[in-house]
């Protein structure tokens, strides 16, 4: 699944997924990528998220609105990435997922569980893409 | 013996700091304020990243961020990144490949999505079409795939490849293991499966009394292959880098 955000240059955000799901799922069933909240939210006013993984756990728990509300709090990308990741392995200790969050400044984290999860990530002051990778 | 200290103090504050970065589930920052427009991406999919780099940074009349994602994503798409995005991927227990997509806009708050779309190939520009031309957020199913080629999308086509369809007859070879079903009979084999109204936390021994009770004698012969009642790893989701939302 890719889960992508984008801030232009007049500050407006936009995010997307696509995804063909898990392997072998029952025919019908659908993933996290398109619930709203769930692989992906944006807002203007605070930021964007991103997630990929085990959509059947994920999207109980909404974790990309969690990160967006979590930074219109005022946290930080990295706590809000960090939170939302845990609030799900507090339930699901055997989950595999993994966030990352882009607050209005442009500054990045991302968060992980039962997995090692690389975001790719692409701003002015870089020549090319960079990736960067988070260890559970 | 005051800097001693210290320095000790400095070395323990280092190492402990460390455990909580590695034990917090992996919580990494990164800088980079203040440097738009920025493009992120989960995974290393920088084809993606760049094409969407290449709408949002254009000199003069740039894209907006939203048709940067969809730019972005739909590469990805057309790339198949992972075989987990866009045709030819992740069949389903039928061996077919159907897709799911989101676009939020974060100024307007508007969504377009489709979920389970069958035979339509471009998946977010679909979802892009819920979001321009309705007022709904979630198309699913046949009728999302009615709605994308009514809206102009190319279809309906084959969304299988060779490499799924052969994974796909591979999974059957293997009994249908692993799979997302619980609470069914027969674990252990493919299909066609059938509940077992067992309350949750039961064990083994009362599934066995229960099918006795409800199916009679004829799941007795059953009993001998144990894999009948024992899915390989009930609990062991196959969820990877090349399998996952």
């Amino acid at each position: 699944t890719i889960s992508m955000a984008v801030i232009d240059k007049m500050g407006h955000v936009s995010v997307g997924t696509s995804t063909n799901g898990a392997t072998f799922k029952v025919p019908g069933r659908v993933g996290d990528a398109p619930i709203p909240g769930s692989s992906a939210y944006a807002d203007d006013e605070v930021g964007a998220c991103g997630a990929t993984g085990d959509g059947d756990i994920m999207m109980r728990f909404l974790p990309c609105y969690q990160v967006i509300e979590s930074m219109r709090q005022g946290m930080e990308p990295r706590n809000a990435a960090m939170d939302a990741i845990l609030r799900i392995a507090r339930k699901y200790p055997d989950f595999v997922g993994a966030v990352f969050a882009i607050n209005k400044k442009g500054v990045h984290a991302g968060a992980c569980h039962g997995w090692t999860f690389q975001y790719s990530l692409r701003n002015s002051s870089m020549q090319d893409v960079e990736v960067i990778t988070v260890a559970p | 013996r005051r800097s001693y200290a210290r320095l000790l103090l400095g070395l323990l504050l280092l190492r402990f700091g460390g455990c909580l970065e590695a034990a917090d589930h992996g919580g990494r920052a990164e800088e980079g304020g203040g440097v738009f427009p920025v493009v992120v991406s989960t995974w290393p999919f920088r084809e993606a990243v760049r094409a969407a780099w290449e709408v949002v940074s254009a000199s003069g009349a740039a894209g907006s961020a939203v048709d940067a994602v969809v730019a972005g994503c739909s590469a990805c798409e057309v790339l198949r990144c992972d075989g987990t995005v866009g045709p030819g991927g992740s069949p389903d227990e039928n061996g077919e490949t159907t897709l799911d997509a989101l676009i939020m806009d974060g100024t307007t708050m508007e969504i377009g999505a489709v979920a389970a779309m069958r035979y339509i190939k471009d998946g977010i520009k679909a979802a892009k079409l819920v979001m321009d031309h309705t007022e709904h957020t979630l198309l699913v199913g046949e009728k999302a795939t009615s709605f994308a080629i009514s809206m102009g999308l190319a279809g309906p086509a084959d969304l299988s490849s060779p490499e799924s369809i052969e994974k796909w007859t591979i999974w059957r070879q293997n009994h249908c293991q692993p799979n997302f079903w619980k609470n069914v009979v027969p674990a252990g084999n493919c299909g066609p499966y059938h509940p077992i109204d067992v309350p949750s936390g039961e064990s083994k021994a009362s599934v066995k009394h229960v099918l006795k009770r409800t199916q009679g004698e004829i799941c007795q012969g059953l009993f001998e292959h144990d894999n009948f009642l024992e899915p390989v790893n009930p609990h062991l989701k196959s969820i990877n880098r090349h399998n996952h939302d």
